[in-house]
């Protein structure tokens, strides 16, 4: 097989723990970036619509035109298709732009699926999220049409709003020294 | 004198009159949530009712595109609409909050499909959320990258905060030690926000770098063009460097832009909190201030803003703007060693890689985006 993010680090994140292995028929969803068409004409594109010294400032595109353009190739689109098919895999939905396939798949077929792959589920307070601590792969005829898959290693990344003055006890953050 | 940062001091300091406020119908903002962070409407009319005296304001956000769960409010959801909507006061607003519908799915994923999925969307997102560069794989990093510029293409403004944890600090497999940046911060196609507070901290007054702002170089993604001569001019000049080893000077450089990040009040479950800090409030700040300018933009007629690093940069770069008050002081935190102990990159006039181009001075960035 061929691995998309073979430097994608798994860690569980502070405060998750394992709860064990899907069973096979449990559903899960997984996301395929399927591969983009045009991807240096977009980044012209971008430069164009963004500066201001550009005819072409303010000139934005719709989503249609998004579309048009990077909408990944036929061959791209049956390919995947059909190794899907090949997999039982039929519930899946595409966004506007074609280039996202979402697909809800029980485990196992999954696993069989992404050969590596091991679905858990993994427990934070009253949160649940399943993920692979270990990589997968992909067939070698999707090495041309997808990116990666969602849904295997990252976990949904937490943001702390910093509040020093209870975090540190002090109330003037900014007029404290720097200790050397 | 104040006793924390509110909508009216955001206000004093980035002078803002009462009648900066949107008044052009189809103006609109967001901000995304993940991770099953909710806001409460009832905490938005207490922070209007307790702070939002002086400026025609909402009180509601119009849209919610996703799941609101009824648990308690977070507090980052709490500030993102509170800030969001008291900067660009009487914007229409989203939220979208994409915890992820199903447990395998990826919440910030699932707001990029979103995104890819909506043909009418706010002109300006504010994103509080970053990751590791380096714990993410380059695959998806490259193609997360192309969602941006997908979203630029259509106009869209995206702004992400620059982080809290200054230029990070990493350890590499040969036990040295590097800064770490973070993504989607590092990312050429977003706008990237940093931190800052008041030298006076219960005055407005001058303010100094925050040394919990986010701020660096990708080891990803190469420097873009719109920021190659205000980034080189930094290397040269700046008085300090830390040792060339840990950063890639090559590499995008963040943030692009500053406002207060410090010592905010926050409604969250009806209670007033002081003390709230962070690049998650100063990216909402600053994201307001842009719905305003596309506000006045569409009012005349002219497309909004969209991606606004080209022309952020390129009206910086002239030398005589007067639309940032450029931060000068303070330096931000990085590995604790005997090489750097503890100190990243500085401000200095004119870009750095703490508080960008410095924070806005509302009126002459407006005069220069509208010109």
């Amino acid at each position: 097989g061929w691995a998309p993010e073979p430097d994608q680090l798994f860690r569980t994140p502070a405060g998750w723990s394992d709860a064990g292995r899907l069973a096979p028929s449990e559903t899960l969803s997984l996301t395929f970036a399927l591969r983009q068409r045009n991807v240096q004409r977009l980044a012209r594109l971008v430069q164009q619509v963004s500066s201001p010294d550009s005819a072409k400032y303010g000139q934005f595109l719709s989503l249609a035109d998004v579309q048009a353009l990077v909408a990944p190739s036929p061959l791209t689109l049956g390919t995947v298709q059909k190794w899907l098919d090949r997999h039982g895999v039929w519930d899946c939905r595409a966004v506007s732009t074609m280039d996202f396939l979402q697909c809800q798949l029980p485990a196992g077929t999954a696993e069989r699926l992404l050969p590596g792959a091991q679905f858990h589920r993994y427990r934070n307070g009253t949160l649940s999220s399943v993920r692979s601590p270990s990589p997968y792969t992909l067939s070698e005829e999707l090495q041309e049409h997808v990116d990666f898959v969602g849904g295997l290693h990252r976990f949904p990344a937490e943001r702390k709003v910093v509040s020093r003055a209870w975090a540190s006890g002090r109330m003037w953050p900014r007029r404290a020294t720097r200790s050397t | 004198f104040h006793l924390g940062v509110t909508p009216a001091v955001i206000r004093q300091r980035y002078n803002l009159t009462d009648g900066d406020v949107g008044t052009f119908q189809n103006s609109s903002q967001a901000c995304a949530q993940f991770l099953e962070q909710y806001f409460h409407q009832a905490d938005l009319s207490e922070f209007m009712h307790l702070f939002g005296g002086g400026f025609p304001h909402r009180c509601s956000v119009d849209r919610v595109v996703g799941r609101q769960g009824q648990g308690k409010a977070g507090l980052e959801a709490s500030l993102d609409v509170e800030y969001l909507m008291s900067t660009g006061a009487n914007i229409s607003t989203w939220v979208f909050s994409t915890a992820g519908r199903h447990e395998s799915q990826e919440p910030f994923l699932q707001w990029l499909l979103l995104l890819s999925n909506m043909s009418a969307l706010p002109w300006v997102h504010s994103v509080s959320y970053g990751d590791d560069e380096d714990s993410l794989s380059r695959a998806y990093l490259e193609r997360v990258n192309v969602e941006f510029m997908k979203a630029a293409a259509r106009g869209l403004s995206i702004l992400f905060a620059s982080g809290d944890l200054g230029a990070g600090c990493r350890t590499t497999s040969e036990g040295k030690h590097v800064f770490r940046p973070s993504f989607p911060a590092s990312s050429p196609y977003v706008t990237t926000v940093g931190g800052t507070s008041f030298r006076d901290p219960f005055l407005v007054s001058a303010e100094v770098s925050d040394y919990i702002s986010g701020g660096g170089f990708s080891n990803v993604f190469p420097m873009p063009s719109y920021q190659a001569a205000a980034v080189k001019r930094y290397l040269s000049v700046a008085p300090r460097l830390p040792p060339s080893t840990y950063y890639n000077s090559t590499g995008r450089a963040y943030p692009d832009l500053a406002a207060l990040s410090d010592n905010y009040w926050v409604v969250t479950n009806r209670i007033p909190v002081p003390w709230v800090s962070g690049t998650s409030a100063s990216t909402p700040v600053v994201a307001g201030l842009i719905a305003l300018i596309n506000d006045q933009r569409l009012r005349r007629g002219r497309p909004p803003l969209g991606f606004l690093n080209p022309a952020l940069y390129q009206l910086q770069g002239q030398g005589n703007s007067t639309a940032f008050y450029d931060v000068t002081q303070g330096c931000h935190l990085s590995c604790l060693d005997a090489t750097v102990e503890g100190q990243g990159f500085c401000a200095a006039p004119s870009w750095d890689p703490v508080t960008g181009w410095g924070t806005p001075n509302f009126p002459e960035l407006l005069r220069a985006m509208l010109g």
